[in-house]
């Protein structure tokens, strides 16, 4: 009677996670998730940069077939009629659910999260989410700010609250109906941290202290690299506090001592979103689903901290196109536990270290253009049948092939081939 | 199995300089598009021609090129595309 799906999406998390291998993150959430899943270490998007992103993900299409490039057509009327991930579990039975940001909103998914042909009810988005690049980051001065670096007093903003806090909620208000309901259920859950502004609880700064940080390792424009290559990090230079650096465009750089800013509230806010997807995963054990619920753990796509001389996201290197993508699946990443027992208890990153490891790993190359059937596969629906060359009058078919036949191969080690890489070290 | 596992990614672009829209060209100032290959060993990628009108890519049209080596490169800090021959991963790639 299939497994119910939790889908976790975030938005510009590049792989910087204990899980991964980082030595500086503590995502000791994430990591316990990895402990049970199958982690694919060399994940990457189809392009790095929202809409075009998710709309592929989510189609299954690549952005030549979708036609988005940027953020300013729906493609069921722009490109062709496809069926979405979330529209063919709701074929298949499902209750689809949407919290926060899934779709990107606006015209790439008709101002609607492209309800009702992906959602069984409308979807939710936090009330605070329109307050996200208004003045409310407190200066020096006392005075607010919209700026790119924002440690907030939480109790000061809005509504005393956060976006993600508010989608986190939502999500276990959906699980608990969805429990009383006996529903099968694909919950999609999109998190904004750490998409810019990096406006996040200040007390994450502690895990973080400024002198322990540093620069990317290669902060340089490569002497090599085509100019049509480069991005120039047009939108934090939006930003009030980047603005006042007054940094020449388009190769900058920034100070070293605000580039370190940067990258430390990048850090805290990955640890912030840690603690958020530990109270969403802690819920799904409180209501007794962790042994019939697949959950999928990733990201729209990277981002650059400093490195190549480069900021965000907007480019073809890894650092902006790799993301996190893990699966975990009952009695088959992990034997099932017995009733009752926590299999993601909620871990504290101020008092929670390293130490976990993936329970599988891949290194294998794969794309988010593959999600779609993987998820059918891992669901035991049909999977959906690949694309013919040109596909724009086929509703269901995928661009990407399921993943699934990775989760089986016996893995080369990585630390048997040539000795251990940043992801088993973790 | 024994396929050797590509992932595509693409990126647009409205000009080959940077300018203020470089990094997120509306559909019909998109000019060039970048587009990458990426095995485990390297990533290859091409800039080329793009017309907006009819979404074609001209791979006739080439801007610039990149290829970077994981093993000896794995910031991609070193671009070789112009000391190498890539025939055969243009043909790849195509």
């Amino acid at each position: 009677d299939g497994m119910n799906i939790l889908f976790i999406v975030v938005d510009d998390l590049r792989p910087v996670l204990g899980c991964y291998g980082d030595k500086t993150v503590k995502s000791p959430n994430i990591d316990q998730l990895a402990s049970q899943s199958m982690v694919f270490s060399n994940a990457y998007a189809q392009q790095a940069v929202c809409a075009p992103s998710r709309v592929s993900f989510l189609t299954g299409r690549r952005p030549d077939t979708t036609r988005l490039y940027d953020f300013y057509s729906y493609w069921r009327v722009h490109a062709g009629n496809y069926s979405t991930m979330p529209q063919y579990f709701k074929e298949n039975g499902y209750m689809t659910l949407s919290v926060g940001k899934v779709f990107h909103p606006g015209v790439s998914s008709n101002y609607s999260d492209d309800f009702p042909y992906s959602w069984s009810i409308p979807p939710f988005h936090p009330s605070t989410e329109k307050y996200e690049n208004d003045k409310t980051c407190r200066g020096k001065d006392g005075k607010l700010y919209a700026n790119l670096v924002c440690p907030v007093d939480v109790t000061e903003m809005p509504s005393g609250t956060l976006p993600d806090m508010q989608s986190t909620e939502e999500a276990i208000r959906l699980l608990n109906v969805m429990k009383t309901k006996k529903q099968k259920f694909f919950l999609a859950v999109g998190y904004h941290k750490p998409h810019i502004p990096l406006r996040y609880p200040q007390e994450f700064l502690k895990l973080y202290p400024l002198e322990n940080i540093t620069l990317a390792p290669d902060p340089w424009v490569p002497e090599k690299l085509p100019s049509v290559a480069y991005n120039p990090w047009t939108d934090i230079r939006q930003r009030d506090d980047v603005k006042a650096l007054n940094v020449s465009f388009p190769y900058g750089p920034l100070p070293d001592d605000f580039q370190r800013q940067i990258r430390q509230s990048y850090y805290a806010a990955v640890s912030y979103l840690d603690t958020q997807v530990g109270l969403l995963l802690n819920a799904l054990d409180d209501v007794g689903l962790s042994n019939s619920t697949i959950v999928v753990f990733t990201a729209d796509h990277g981002w650059s901290l400093g490195e190549h001389g480069e900021w965000a996201k907007y480019s073809n290197f890894d650092v902006a196109t790799r993301v996190p993508l893990m699966f975990y699946v009952p009695g088959l990443t992990t034997s099932s536990v017995s009733e009752g027992e926590k299999i993601f208890p909620y871990l504290d990153p101020f008092s929670h270290g390293l130490g976990l490891v993936p329970q599988g790993q891949s290194n294998k190359v794969v794309e988010l253009v593959s999600l779609f059937p993987t998820l059918a596969e891992l669901a035991g629906l049909r999977v959906p049948p690949a694309c013919p060359e040109s596909s724009f009058h086929v509703a269901l078919c995928t661009e990407g092939a399921s993943i699934v036949r990775y989760f089986n191969a016996s893995e080369e080690k990585v630390e048997e081939k040539n000795g251990c890489d940043d992801t088993c070290r973790c | 199995f024994n396929e050797e596992p590509v992932a595509f990614s693409q990126y647009p672009r409205p000009a080959d300089a940077p300018q203020w829209n470089s990094d997120k060209p509306k559909l019909k100032d998109i000019r060039i598009m970048g587009y990458s290959m990426r095995t485990i060993d390297y990533r290859y990628t091409l800039w080329v021609g793009f017309n907006p009108n009819n979404f074609s890519a001209d791979f006739e049209d080439v801007h610039a090129g990149e290829l970077y080596m994981m093993e000896t490169d794995p910031n991609q800090d070193y671009n070789i595309y112009n000391n190498t021959s890539h025939g055969s991963l243009l043909k790849k790639i195509l």
